[in-house]
């Protein structure tokens, strides 16, 4: 029965990923791997970044409230692509908080633990989730209609050009493990129900649904990637590297925040005040 | 908690509601 509820659990949170992720790992390498009728517009250079606004804007006529096309009204070249890197955060933390409403048993955790734990995991499953829209030489951004290259995003002026690097090099780690889109769901949902996050009050009850999720986790890998033996442990080691990847983002946010003239989203403001 | 992460909150509390850039 046990083994039978594991199952129904990663079958349940795989649904829930799917529901509320747009672009799923398995769609990203579709577009990465240039196999779609209107491949990604590339953005490389400062030439190729204001023909961004005219390309990307046309296709997403309707959308007034796109914060790529907003962001590339603005002036300086950093600030734009700080802004629109502000967007995707904001748009994968509206997303992440209905996939970990859909996580079993989180609901009914008390409400101030659910802030808890999304204000400490959101990011870390959000640099998760970015490495699906990465390849060695860039980052799909627009839903997948745009494609600015890992060169061109190095370029920028300090501190933005150290804002993605990191992201990249951990993605091409973690690509390596080669996850699928089942496997991305457990994972990610394991990142929100983390019992040791600082100032949690019923730890008990969440490392209650983590333990499920870690061993549904566990025994899903088994099944979907049985000759990749330590691939369970390697992605355990994951979380710990991601949790380094959090903070080291979190401190360059608010270096960015005090000496470079850029304004941060509210809802992004709320998650980095007093984190680590 | 809840003053200080007023949108987290409300995104918790009602279906998936649009947070303007």
């Amino acid at each position: 029965t046990q083994l039978a509820d594991l199952k129904t659990l990663a079958r349940q949170l795989h649904e829930a990923y799917l529901r509320h992720f747009h672009l799923s790992k398995a769609k990203a390498r579709i577009f990465l791997a240039g196999k779609t009728s209107t491949p990604p517009f590339v953005i490389h250079d400062l030439d190729t970044l204001q023909q961004a606004q005219q390309i990307l804007a046309t296709h997403m006529q309707g959308d007034e409230k796109d914060g790529l096309v907003s962001a590339l009204q603005e002036r300086e070249t950093e600030s734009r692509l700080f802004r629109c890197c502000q967007h995707t955060s904001v748009e994968t933390v509206t997303q992440l908080t209905e996939f970990a409403k859909a996580v079993p048993g989180f609901a009914n955790l008390d409400l101030n633990d659910q802030v808890t734990l999304l204000k400490y995991g959101v990011h870390e499953a959000f640099f998760t989730l970015l490495a699906s829209c990465m390849n060695k030489d860039g980052l799909l951004v627009a839903h997948g209609k745009g494609f600015i290259t890992r060169e061109f995003l190095k370029s920028l002026r300090r501190p933005f050009s150290d804002l993605l690097e990191p992201k990249f090099q951990f993605a091409m780690c973690f690509n390596a493990l080669q996850l699928d889109d089942s496997d991305l769901a457990l994972f990610v949902a394991a990142i929100i129900c983390c019992g040791d996050r600082p100032g949690l009050a019923n730890v008990s009850h969440i490392e209650f649904i983590q333990e499920s999720i870690i061993h549904a986790l566990q025994l899903h890998l088994q099944a979907n990637h049985p000759d990749n033996t330590f691939l369970f442990p390697k992605l355990l080691q994951k979380l710990a590297d991601l949790r380094q990847l959090v903070t080291e983002h979190a401190q360059l946010v608010q270096d960015i925040k005090k000496t470079q003239d850029t304004s941060l989203h509210p809802l992004l403001q709320e998650i980095y005040k007093d984190m680590y | 908690l809840k003053e200080k992460h007023k949108i987290l909150h409300r995104l918790l509390q009602n279906s998936t509601s649009p947070v303007d850039l």
